[in-house]
């Protein structure tokens, strides 16, 4: 069910959209690290890339919930897709992050420290992401402002091969709109909260384009197995 | 498409959503 609204809005449209994006939040997914093999730089990969493949099919159909999404055509989505999904992916492991120190949650029940990331090869690129979850802790980013944020990345994810740049665009103001409705009721105190957020998404693009390249390298060594999607997302951002 | 045809097979099969 949609959550509430937390005072009363004008019942506009804009506001049916954060409800909307709030309902098509897809459930957890879990790691599910072997417990079988030690721990070691490919088990760690071969888990998040296992868990990045599984998320990869539940953003697929989440954008699809995106009012204005699939009436765009087949090649847009394909195209918003490619460019975006590290950066909706990452997105979603720092809002898991945020009510933690110095953690980064890839799942609930694959929280990786200091120790972890070392031991992966990914102290670089954690500790990227760590001050993007620096900056969204201080922003005290609300699960509304994070659902919208996220559909935001994907429409205004600069893919080079956009057929319909109106449509797109079109699905940008919508969303803009959507976000700066929600401030204007949920949070008039700070009348630039809308932008603060939106300045957050270099940073995003920034560390998305960084996991990417590793991982890329990462597919090059050919040590860690990865899945057909996963590897598919990879291809297409390189 | 050709090469990038699990995207695309997710996008046009609708079974791939979550249920809402």
């Amino acid at each position: 069910l949609p959550q509430p609204m937390k005072k009363p809005c004008n019942g506009t449209l804009v506001n049916k959209i954060v409800s909307h994006l709030l309902v098509a939040e897809p459930e957890k997914i879990y790691a599910m690290p072997d417990p079988s093999i030690p721990d070691s730089d490919i088990k760690a990969l071969t888990t998040l890339c296992d868990l990045a493949d599984r998320e990869l099919v539940v953003i697929i159909g989440w954008a699809k919930h995106i009012p204005g999404f699939s009436t765009l055509s087949l090649g847009d989505q394909m195209s918003l897709l490619q460019s975006a999904w590290m950066e909706i992916l990452l997105l979603g492991v720092v809002f898991r992050s945020l009510h933690f120190d110095d953690e980064l949650v890839f799942a609930e029940d694959y929280v990786m420290d200091e120790e972890l990331s070392r031991l992966a090869g990914l102290l670089d690129l954690n500790s990227a992401i760590l001050q993007l979850v620096r900056k969204y802790k201080s922003l005290k980013l609300d699960k509304e402002e994070f659902v919208t944020l996220k559909a935001i990345a994907l429409a205004n994810s600069d893919s080079m091969h956009i057929e319909d740049s109106e449509a797109v665009q079109k699905l940008q103001d919508v969303l803009h709109e959507a976000l700066q409705d929600y401030e204007g009721n949920q949070h008039s105190e700070d009348v630039r909260r809308a932008g603060k957020l939106l300045m957050t998404l270099p940073l995003l693009r920034q560390t998305a384009t960084k996991a990417v390249q590793h991982f890329y390298s990462i597919k090059l060594e050919g040590k860690v197995p990865m899945h057909k999607l996963f590897l598919e997302m990879l291809e297409a951002k390189v | 498409t050709e090469r990038h045809k699990i995207l695309h097979k997710l996008l046009q099969d609708g079974s791939s959503s979550p249920d809402i």
